[in-house]
């Protein structure tokens, strides 16, 4: 049983699409499954067919709800997600008000571990207490890492902000590994970013590399992850290689 | 004179790109144009061929540096910006803490308003102190609404949020307009999210449309804006006709 955190302050770059797909993944291949969507957004939240700013959300686990009793069933067996809400976005100013507030949402997630195997939170686009707080929640961390130049060029800050994580607030925490998304074979681009990625962190980034693929966009919108929305999609199978490559690691 | 702000807390839209290209687009027409880069990941920065991390940076001139100091041209005659430093980061938590912090960077900014026609805030994907200091400061708010199912959906609250910022922070701000950036004529997804932006929000979208266009994922890796990097590119072309629609209605 692990918690994976989603992150990567580089806006964009597939960490819902990652954690609702290889969430779906799993849970179709029989694994028991929960997104915890920490993103005020809500985007984790709408893209599992779930309606924003439902109550109880993980606003109010914050606030002390049981966190068993926000979980919310979806149309795919075995996965269950934990909903986002947009006063979320006052969490970001009230946690570093509170008392010893660093662990808040790993208090809260602890009563989570007995009811799956897997456990995805979904991060914001920033580095503020909601994300250290998955930081500090997480077992692992995935990143997805866009195969475009600001992505790349923010990975070196950004394995260094996880390295001040890991010292001072969760020395548990490992990098599960980085993932190459919206990859274009098209693109001289795309090909150069995987290269640099592989030749500067070749023991960090998983084999399976996720296309650029327009099924992954549209599946948001029917509020249905790819594995639903179209199977067969090579976004849907580039996941599935991933929670394979994930599963046989954990 | 204005100051216009690029501000959508859905991640990866364009915001970056935009002020950057649009930006380059006025001063090679003959328009003193700056941009402020208010996002700690310095994006806009290294687009424009700096350094990350210079100091005197934004960071500098939250805490007393004046403005003009901080100012470095680029490789563009007429282009100058004020660059970000990853310090920027902590603003995040240091503004909420002083007095009377939310005009922090509109009396910081205030002395480049004789130094250019335009200026462009880039800003970082949330509505943290940071954005909403960059809000504060800026006559005019411009929103990349990326062709995707995620940026569409976001896009009502974002409006809700500048309408609190309207009444609370900032009467004088004004909706410049709503910019569709990444638009694929091959996919119906993009054809779909310009109909719904459209219908929803007729008098403040562009007529000008971004399209996809790899050669402005390309041009940051060269330090170089696209008008430099690629000026007969459909991206370069599109945000020339963007800077002309902004013109016209200056
Ligand atoms: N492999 C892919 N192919 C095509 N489109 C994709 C792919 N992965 C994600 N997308 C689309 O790209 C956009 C960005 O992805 P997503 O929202 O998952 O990124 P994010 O990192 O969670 O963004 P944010 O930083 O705002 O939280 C979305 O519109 C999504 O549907
Ligand atoms: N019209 C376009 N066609 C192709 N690629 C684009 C286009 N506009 C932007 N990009 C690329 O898409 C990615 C996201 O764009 P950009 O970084 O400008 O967005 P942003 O909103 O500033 O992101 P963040 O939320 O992280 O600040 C970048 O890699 C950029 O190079
Ligand atoms: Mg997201
Ligand atoms: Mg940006």
């Amino acid at each position: 049983m692990a918690i994976y955190a989603l992150a990567n302050q580089k806006g964009g770059v597939g960490k819902t699409t990652t954690a609702v797909s290889l969430a779906a993944s799993l849970a179709e291949a029989g694994a028991k499954t929960i997104v915890v969507d920490a993103d005020p957004q809500a985007n984790a939240t709408v893209a599992l067919g779930l309606p924003k700013d439902q109550e109880p959300s993980l606003y109010d686990v914050l606030a002390g709800t049981p966190a068993v009793d926000a979980l919310r069933d979806t149309a795919v067996p075995n996965l269950r997600v934990l909903p986002a809400h947009s006063d979320l976005a006052a969490a970001n100013v009230e946690i570093p008000r509170m008392e010893s507030s660093d662990y808040l949402l790993r208090d809260a997630l602890a009563s989570l571990r007995e009811e799956a195997q897997f456990i995805f939170l979904d991060c914001p686009p920033s580095i503020g207490p909601l994300t250290l707080n998955a930081l500090g929640a997480a077992d692992r961390v995935i990143v997805p890492v866009q195969a475009e130049y600001f992505a790349l060029e923010g990975l070196g800050s950004l394995l260094e902000t996880l390295g001040l994580v890991q010292k001072q607030l969760n020395p548990a925490l490992a990098i599960e590994g980085l993932v190459i998304t919206m990859w274009d074979p098209r693109t001289r681009l795309s090909h150069d970013v995987e290269a640099e990625v592989r030749k500067h962190f070749p023991e960090l980034v998983f084999e399976t590399v996720i296309p650029r693929n327009v099924r992954l966009s549209e599946a948001p919108s029917y509020g249905q992850p790819i594995t639903q929305y179209d199977p067969r999609s090579t976004g849907a199978e580039a996941y599935v290689h991933l929670a394979e490559e994930l599963a046989t690691r954990a």
